[in-house]
């Protein structure tokens, strides 16, 4: 079979809220994550390897939400969520709510390989990751000063009952 | 929200999905990119991630349902991602996108807002990425 890897980095994209340099940055993390899981697959390896490869320089990247960058809750926390699944043997894995887990992506690969379970939450999912091996980080490495405006600006639109300004902050997209 | 599918030298297919959630969310919300079936998908034959509005992805079950109709009905990547991404859930009033891949190495991107950021890459190693809807 002829290797093949697709991404994404979240829809609700609009024309006004990308800078150029902003697109730019962009395009160019989306490249390095295909380059990174498609090495994965030229050298023979799974294709669940070659999606975390991927997904883990998209999370390390500030511009999409997820890991690096993710967008604030109303408490001003990051809560990561993230899953995966292996189309050969329908193996899951799957984490949720976690604030200290840099790759939330590889800690699910570790419920779906190294537990019996599919999914765990919080900080029981984070006592896991300890237990793996995986070192925790202050929730701050997640912070990026676009998304916390973005946080101002939807509860000062919350607070004022206005509809929000734009789709990122709108009440359902993250 | 992020998502990679992935088809290998084996024939096998794995998907991923990894978010931040939405802005300003409350109580513990959680969408659909950690749960099995709504946001991330992968059998023998189909792997899906999603990014969108998590609720009505949850509420259709759509990782799982456009890959239950490429199995059922025979639908192609394109058609199935078509029914569930760009007719079922926005009638039910929600919005976003998907990566759908078929261990045929058929791939679609079914989106329904202005832009996605998405790319593929095939044994060539030649990377191609695009975001908005025109290109």
């Amino acid at each position: 079979t002829s290797p093949l890897l697709v991404i994404h980095g979240g829809a609700g994209v609009e024309r006004k809220d990308l800078s150029p340099p902003e697109e730019k940055a962009a395009r160019a993390a989306l490249q390095a994550a295909l380059l990174k899981g498609h090495a994965a697959l030229a050298a023979g390896r799974p294709a669940l390897d070659a999606v975390t490869a991927a997904i883990t320089v998209l999370e390390d990247d500030p511009t999409f939400n997820a890991g690096k960058g993710a967008v604030f809750t109303h408490d001003g926390r990051n809560e990561l969520d993230a899953s995966l699944m292996d189309g050969a043997t329908q193996a899951a894995g799957a984490v949720a709510g976690v604030q200290r887990v840099r790759n939330p992506i590889q800690l699910a690969q570790r419920v779906m390989q190294k537990s019996p379970h599919v999914m765990m939450v919080g900080q029981g999912a984070e006592a896991f990751a300890v237990e793996q091996g995986i070192a925790l980080v202050d929730p701050s490495y997640f912070r990026t000063d676009k998304r916390w405006q973005q946080l101002q600006r939807a509860l000062k639109e919350e607070a004022g009952g206005q509809a929000h300004a734009d789709l990122e902050t709108a009440r359902h997209f993250g | 929200t992020v998502g990679a599918v992935a088809l290998d030298a084996q024939g096998h297919l794995a998907a991923g999905t990894s978010t931040g959630g939405m802005t300003n969310k409350r109580y513990g919300r959680v969408g659909d990119s950690p749960i099995i079936g709504a946001g991330t998908w992968a059998d023998a034959r189909c792997a899906v991630s999603g990014t969108g509005w998590g609720e009505y992805y949850i509420r259709t079950a759509a990782a799982h349902e456009i890959c239950a109709r490429m199995r059922y009905l025979g639908q192609t990547p394109e058609q199935a991602g078509k029914g569930v991404i760009n007719e079922a859930i926005p009638q039910m009033g929600g919005d976003g996108g998907a990566i759908v891949l078929s261990a045929d190495g058929k791939a679609a991107t079914p989106f329904n807002t202005q832009g996605m950021y998405r790319g593929w890459i095939g044994a060539d190693g030649v990377p191609h990425v695009a975001i908005f809807a025109s290109e």
